[in-house]
């Protein structure tokens, strides 16, 4: 499996605040669970109503959602699993082959 | 051999530069090919010099791809752009206009040592590979590494941050060794692009700051046209404007560097798509995103031989 299956299970998360609260109350929340920002760059470039994309790990996608629900925060799933979709783009192409 | 190299894949870095090497021992009359200079891990920056070859101070464009390791489409397009120069010389007078009065540098990979670890390792590792023996995470954000208004806002002075600047201004060999090569020549570029993902933007000057740039009306009137061009292939559109405000204030941009140094015109684009594959474009999609990008890079290298 591509990248030895690290990415099974993971998941990009697009997350819109919606106004300056919603902004802090994310910011908070992104501080106590690691992910890796696509968009913005980093949490500092959070705004209100800019979409904000994230990779969460397998691991915390479950806490994560929670959180978000509980906060009343706007989010989807877009990328619902992390390696299907990399094993998707480049087709079946083998790794080996690849590197 | 050329006709084999697909560019409707990804390809990794091997296979880009020896592609490279192929189109430069098949294309000698509008391709050379050079390097810049060696990146932290030792390996070389290789630019293809498109262009008719002709008068030693031609205007220029430059082109890089790759700085952010994982946003692929970016190799793909600088692959693609070579491959369309060259095949469309002799028929598309547009194209050969261009490449009779410009040279085109197009650096397919700017962040190799980046590159090759998202394809071996982490696929969404964004930075250099750069250590520094006081910390333990590697790499520096390339694009928060120039030296203009050098980590300010919009950059982290946090060696585990994405958006790093790094210890010192072109600390990293690679940003180091272009910002040398565009120095050294700068009188002879036009315009500087950076070819990233995701978002379906066009940037220009200012990053770091919300001001309006000198020649703000010409400048706007290039990526005008160029965001017009573009979606004449399929439709897709794309947002433009000083990054500051379209997207957001970020410091020791490549970009501002180039304009500063006195680079008329300088863009960064953002590529395909607004977030539904975000870095993991299909290779389905490589096709119409390069040919699209394609129209908006040559309206912009257009524009450059006439008056503004």
């Amino acid at each position: 499996r591509l990248y030895n299956n690290r990415y099974a299970g993971d998941q990009v998360f697009r997350i819109t605040p919606g106004s300056d609260e919603d902004v802090r109350v994310l910011k908070d929340v992104l501080e106590h669970v690691k992910v890796d920002f696509w968009q913005p760059n980093s949490a500092s470039l959070i705004g209100p109503n800019a979409t904000v994309d994230v990779h969460v790990k397998r691991g915390d996608t479950r806490g994560l959602r929670a959180r978000l629900k509980q906060e009343h925060i706007d989010h989807q799933v877009f990328i619902s699993d992390l390696q299907r979709e990399i094993e998707k783009q480049t087709g079946n192409r083998s790794s080996r082959q690849r590197r | 051999s050329e006709s084999q190299h697909d560019y409707n894949v990804y390809h990794s870095l091997e296979e880009i530069q020896s592609w490279m090497f192929e189109m430069n021992r098949t294309h000698p009359d509008l391709l050379d090919m050079f390097s810049v200079g060696k990146s932290y891990e030792g390996r070389p920056l290789y630019v293809l010099q498109l262009g008719k070859r002709g008068h030693p101070h031609k205007k220029a464009v430059w082109i890089d791809c790759g700085v952010h390791a994982r946003e692929w489409i970016g190799p793909a397009f600088c692959q693609w752009f070579v491959k369309e120069g060259i095949a469309s010389y002799q028929d598309d007078s547009v194209m050969r206009r261009l490449l009779d009065q410009l040279s085109f540098y197009i650096m397919p990979v700017f962040n190799v040592d980046g590159y090759h670890f998202s394809w071996t390792t982490d696929r969404f590792w964004r930075k250099t590979r750069s250590k520094n023996p006081k910390f333990h995470c590697r790499g520096v954000d390339a694009n928060r590494n120039w030296k203009v208004k050098w980590c300010d806002e919009g950059a982290s002075s946090h060696p585990c941050d994405d958006t790093y600047c790094g210890p010192f201004p072109e600390s990293e060999p690679e940003v180091r060794a272009v910002a040398k090569f565009l120095r050294k020549h700068k009188k002879r570029f036009r315009a500087y692009i950076s070819i990233h993902a995701y978002a379906q933007m066009l940037l220009y000057p200012y990053s770091y700051k919300y001001a309006t740039i000198p020649n703000f009306s010409c400048v706007e009137l290039a990526a005008h046209n160029a965001v017009t061009a573009l979606y004449s292939a399929y439709g897709v559109k794309y947002r433009y404007g000083p990054a500051s405000t379209t997207l957001y204030v970020s410091s020791g941009s490549s970009i501002d560097w180039a304009y500063r140094s006195g680079i008329p015109y300088a863009f960064a684009f953002e590529l395909r798509d607004t977030g539904y594959f975000g870095f993991l474009l299909p290779e389905s999609l490589i096709s119409p995103t390069c040919t699209e990008t394609m129209r908006a890079v040559t309206a912009i290298a257009s524009g450059l031989l006439k008056k503004c």
